[in-house]
């Protein structure tokens, strides 16, 4: 099974 | 006051029309730099970054940073009624509620003037580091969409593998399984052969290579990554802005999928990796 994580695991907030 | 006007009113058509399924609602930032957004999709996994830079404009005036919230579909519907060859000026009060989009034809004898209401948008600011990429291709962008397109005919996901010589785009459904391979044309190569060809008397044929995929690769690490073709095929919406895409790679990160704008800037999808788990 893969998932997708939300942007926000990626890039933090500015 | 912030007043921008775009001679090439079809770039700012074109580049709404990349965006507006995308995104719903966006805050533009207006700046002494430019016009610029980001903003990301409503599951958050996939982002858009446009930058269109004050110098790119024929007239540039921002007294002081604007947001300008807008609806993308609406503010694209306004840009519809604008032709081709308009000029597009922007132009809002620094406390003001609406955007004017003012439209002139090539012999400046229709004018037109659309106001649209701004909106506040509550919305999170990502921070982007500037990354070293482990992989960067460089290809058509008319080439990388037909690819989408006809992946995902056949499954939802593309696997993305690239390493020296190439990249490859693998996806699989209820239906079967598909590849496609696209070697790397390096400058070298594509000269050589097209000093074979003349050599061979042969016209044009040389173009094969040149003006086929034409696939620049710049790589530090093979990477393999899974992507959602649904989100894939709505960056490629972004075709028409310009002849090449580069695709930015690098293990567990998202996906940097890059058009420029011709003098002015660029519009930039990031889209999250599919992790198995």
């Amino acid at each position: 099974v893969a998932s997708q994580n939300r942007l926000e695991s990626f890039f933090g907030a500015a | 006051m912030f007043e921008a006007r775009i001679l090439q009113g079809s770039i700012l058509k074109k580049v709404l029309e990349s965006i507006k399924d995308l995104v719903t609602d966006a805050n533009f930032e207006c700046t002494a730099n430019g016009f610029a957004l980001q903003a990301m999709d409503s599951s958050h996994v996939s982002l858009v970054a446009l930058m269109l830079r004050s110098t790119g404009f024929d007239h540039y005036r921002c007294d002081r940073d604007v947001t300008m919230g807008m609806n993308l579909l609406n503010m694209s519907k306004m840009l519809k009624c604008a032709d081709n060859d308009d000029t597009i000026t922007m132009k809002a009060d620094d406390a003001g509620d609406v955007v004017t989009f003012m439209f002139e034809n090539p012999k400046a004898d229709k004018i037109s003037d659309f106001q649209m209401k701004l909106m506040d948008i509550d919305t999170e600011h990502l921070g982007i580091p500037d990354t070293e990429y482990e992989a960067t291709v460089k290809m058509s962008s008319n080439e990388f969409q037909r690819i989408c397109r006809d992946l995902s005919s056949i499954g939802d996901t593309v696997t993305i593998a690239v390493t020296k010589d190439s990249v490859k785009f693998t996806t699989s459904g209820d239906i079967g399984e598909a590849n496609i391979t696209c070697r790397r044309t390096s400058d070298g190569d594509m000269k050589e052969e097209k000093v074979k060809t003349e050599e061979d008397g042969e016209k044009v044929h040389n173009t094969k290579s040149s003006e086929g995929q034409n696939v620049d690769i710049d790589l530090q690490e093979p990477v393999t990554l899974t992507f959602a073709l649904r989100y894939l095929n709505s960056f490629c919406k972004a075709t028409s802005l310009c002849e090449n895409v580069r695709l930015q790679l690098s293990k567990e990160l998202p996906v940097v999928v890059q058009y420029l704008i011709e003098d002015m800037g660029y519009v930039r999808f990031y889209l999250a990796p599919k992790i198995e788990e």
